[in-house]
């Protein structure tokens, strides 16, 4: 079983649209895939019609006591697409942060958790929340690569930065360093803001990015419109091309693990 | 003195986008203007060239102790604008749920902050984190009007029902009801999901929101680059002249209060 976090702490990069179309392709080629999100706002859940208020159990339950794998199958939900299944979120996550408080030694939830299935599934792929707490932190702990949606433009340079720092400080706490992947998302070939953005990111991180881009392609937010994976919806389209490339490429990276 | 808020849980709408551009366009008409930064991520702060890493004071200090007019001064940026200061974030924002944990009270921070400051700001202009937390809470108490920006696409509009939620759930423990208004961003008149999600917009919230819509508009990217307010950069964008409209209808709305 892999496991692959797509974080940035930045909002509205595309890590939600990362994470389903990857976990899309991966299921065209009859892979079992688990897409667990962690993130309140629950984008990941509603996108395959999950309505997360109206849940029993998710994401949070996994915090609240130690859960056994029958447990944990109950959290999940089938979703229209045959391989792939939800580890959804609820709004009740928000208060996670708060109501843990001090208590320590909780980054290594998900991790334990999601090791129960592997047998299960061969890929897990987790979405985080733009934002820097308890359930990004158990997502990178739990994760074999991250892989980082950037957009191609200034602000999002700067928050990368921060994303790497955040990395770099957790890594002194854990034994094994963190893989991670760049994928310059939203490219716009127009305009100069892009290239120069593109241009910068492959002199800032070199080796770290994925030599591809995944183009501006107005087909990912109809997609999302319909509650269709990208590939099913528009299996010959810029963005999805991008996205077969991406996998590729991943899934040669992993071989060499 | 004008405090507005702009906020909604959903990552990449445009909510540092608006705040920058309102402020911009107010400093220009003579207004002294304030802006707020309460996003851990710190884009607001960035954009106006501040490394919040260096920085002695920020919005954090606020939470650790009461402060006096005099100290809340010392921690404001000042900017390129003559008529825009900056009361910027650090990452270390990102701590302070936990750090809280269960204690009280702590929703009327920058509320109190801020009124100190009301015979040397014409507007208060607060950018939040994409995620509920202490510091959007603080943001929305403080606010005199919540200014909600909402991609025209399907997730947006989920989520921007769960921002809705969370106003109400949060008006119960206040006395006086929020008061927002809803701003369509990113439209994009060639794709239909953008024209479905407007007109659904429209008919879920009515007069809630605004009767204009901020286009898609690639002048907001080049202007972040070179750190200049989109009104400064290219004064006569879409973009911009939509913003200009904005304003108008909110101080319109603001006379009527
Ligand atoms: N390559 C692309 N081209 C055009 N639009 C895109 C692309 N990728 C994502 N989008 C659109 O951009 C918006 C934001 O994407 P998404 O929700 O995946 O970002 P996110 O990083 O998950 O946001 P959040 O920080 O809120 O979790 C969505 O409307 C999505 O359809
Ligand atoms: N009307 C628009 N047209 C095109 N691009 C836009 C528009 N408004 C904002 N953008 C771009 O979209 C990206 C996201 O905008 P912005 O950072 O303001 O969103 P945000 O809601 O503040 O994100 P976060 O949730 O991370 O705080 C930026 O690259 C910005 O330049
Ligand atoms: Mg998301
Ligand atoms: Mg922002």
């Amino acid at each position: 079983m892999v496991v692959w976090t797509v974080a940035n702490q930045k909002g509205g990069v595309g890590k939600t649209t990362s994470t389903i179309s990857l976990g899309g392709l991966l299921a065209e080629r009859g892979k079992k895939v688990l897409l667990v999100d962690t993130d309140p706002h629950a984008s990941l859940s509603y996108y395959f019609g999950i309505e997360s208020e109206d849940l029993e159990l998710s994401v949070y339950d996994l915090f609240v006591q130690v859960s056994t794998k029958e447990q944990i199958m109950q959290t999940l939900c089938p979703t229209a697409y045959k391989n792939i299944d939800i580890l959804p979120a609820t709004m009740g996550l928000a208060t996670l942060d708060r109501s843990l408080g001090a208590k320590g030694g909780m980054g290594l939830v998900l991790k334990k958790a999601i090791q129960k299935l592997s047998d299960e599934y061969d890929y897990v792929l987790m979405d985080c929340p733009p934002v820097l707490g308890v359930l990004m932190v158990n997502a990178l702990v739990a994760s074999d690569r991250i892989i980082v949606p950037v957009q191609t433009e200034f602000l999002a340079l700067k928050g990368l930065d921060r994303m790497m720092k955040t990395m770099e400080i957790m890594q002194g706490e854990q034994q094994k360093p963190f893989i991670y992947t760049i994928i310059p998302t939203m490219f716009d070939k127009r305009t100069k803001a892009s290239l120069l953005a593109y241009k910068k990111l492959q002199d800032l991180y070199g080796e770290a990015v994925w030599n591809g881009v995944v183009p501006i392609d107005t087909n990912f937010r109809n997609a999302s419109n319909i509650q269709r994976v990208p590939s099913d919806f528009s299996p010959s389209s810029r963005g999805v091309l991008a996205y077969k490339n991406l996998l590729d490429y991943l899934i040669k990276l992993q071989k060499r693990m």
